[in-house]
């Protein structure tokens, strides 16, 4: 795994909040609040995402904190007291104004009141470490990003956006060198087209997991071929 | 088997295509299948429909993924595939608008196939392209050669991908199957993914099937 950075780190990358981004948390709220009484319901707090947009389709993954109501029935409150602010982290799929959520993934963070006197969360992100790289290799690496973005016909919405996605570059960079050391065969793994994706966003995207999860028609087997 | 294969070469193979930004791998496995099937009884190439299969198989989940299995069903129920030309692909669900006056090709069954790779490659050079899953362990940067990922890492129990066989040889002494994928010729091989064969890499050889035409 990669080192753990602050998150504040990667939060600089993304993009601040606009109306766009907004209406994909609220769909995730809406979604996470489905099937709850109007006064057991949470609240948007801090939000800050992203969107990947291909052909007619948006990607937003979003990360937000939402405040639980205050819960005064122990038997039947989800989590103690102190711990009432969740760190969510959302994918949202918008397809010609249809959203879907992709992925939802709560839990409790802890928060503290720091020296300026400010609630600030704290908690921490795997990913590529802001020190890790040298100058130099920084240089290289977004020489090489650049000629990716040309390659693929990439463009990103800001410069923030652009930074997020050079560091996933990086890290994917990292990982396919990482794979091919352990290939037994003849392949060779480096810079493709879903070199600016995450794992997560590549899985959710392109993969099917119901391959794994779903038995599927029965189906009869097929005879030997004879010999000719 | 002869001991090599490659269907591409003997024109039951339509070009490769891109699924976009949408978890639809099921269907183009198996409308390779079925356009290989098609070929091989009728003697056309057709390139045929994955929209339909998105917007009418009400078993499977557009994007979200599916089942080649539940594919086959679909099709037979719905009476045919009708061509890409006619149903083109979108990359998103939409209403069915499937015409059955404009289906070109019917399956009459489908069958599952051998989990041996040497009757795998049987089967594969004498009735055509199978659809097959796998474990896309890797594929991500994926660019050429034989790949061939230690079996931790590429779990036969994980599939996430289905895609098509569409031949199988030997590339200095390597053993391979050529795999048409579905996210267009600007990745890997032309589009293409070669994968080690003969010890089950990736569970290629847990999912194979194919639709059956009389």
């Amino acid at each position: 795994p990669a080192p753990a950075q602050p998150r504040a780190v990667v939060a600089r990358a993304w993009r601040p909040l606009d109306p766009e981004l907004l209406g994909a948390a609220r769909f995730a709220l809406k979604m996470y609040n489905q099937g709850r009484a109007a006064g057991a319901q949470a609240v948007l707090g801090a939000v800050q995402g992203r969107v990947r947009r291909e052909g007619q389709g948006s990607l937003y993954t979003l990360e937000a904190t939402l405040e639980e109501p205050q819960c005064h029935e122990p038997t039947v409150c989800q989590l103690p007291v102190s711990r009432k602010t969740l760190l969510c982290s959302f994918q949202v799929l918008d397809e010609l104004g249809k959203h879907m959520l992709l992925r939802r993934d709560c839990g409790p963070v802890e928060t503290r009141v720091t020296d300026d006197g400010n609630e600030t969360l704290k908690y921490v992100l795997p990913g590529l470490g802001r020190n890790s790289l040298s100058q130099d290799f920084s240089v290289k690496m977004a020489s090489i990003f650049q000629k990716f973005m040309h390659t693929y016909n990439r463009t990103y919405e800001s410069k923030e956006e652009a930074e997020w996605r050079l560091s996933v570059f990086a890290s994917n960079l990292m990982r396919a060198q990482k794979i091919q050391a352990l290939d037994r065969g003849t392949a060779q793994y480096g810079i493709t087209k879903f070199s600016d994706l995450t794992e997560e966003e590549f899985r959710t995207i392109y993969l099917n997991p119901l391959l794994q999860s779903e038995p599927g028609q029965k189906m009869h087997m097929a005879k030997s071929v004879e010999d000719p | 088997a002869p001991p090599e294969w490659d269907w591409r070469s003997k024109g039951a193979v339509t070009k490769v295509k891109d699924q976009g930004m949408c978890g639809s791998c099921w269907a183009f496995s198996v409308t390779g299948n079925v356009e290989g099937q098609w070929f091989l009884k009728r003697g056309t190439l057709l390139s045929l429909s994955e929209q339909e299969l998105l917007d009418c198989d009400k078993v499977d989940k557009a994007c979200l993924g599916g089942l080649p299995s539940n594919a086959y069903s679909a099709i037979k129920n719905l009476g045919g595939l009708e061509t890409e030309d006619d149903y083109s692909y979108q990359g998103h669900m939409q209403a069915c608008s499937f015409s059955a006056q404009k289906a070109r090709v019917y399956i009459n069954d489908s069958v599952e196939l051998s989990r041996n790779e040497q009757r795998l490659a049987a089967w594969l050079a004498k009735r055509g392209p199978i659809s097959v899953a796998i474990n896309a362990f890797g594929m991500q940067f994926y660019r050429r050669g034989i790949a061939h990922p230690l079996r931790p890492l590429c779990s036969p129990w994980l599939i996430d991908h289905a895609v098509l066989l569409v031949g199988y040889g030997n590339r200095s002494a390597t053993p391979f199957w050529a795999i048409k994928n579905s996210w267009g010729t600007d990745w890997g091989e032309e589009g293409y993914y070669y994968l080690y064969r003969g010890s089950g890499v990736c569970g290629v050889n847990t999912m194979a099937s194919s639709a059956v035409v009389n």
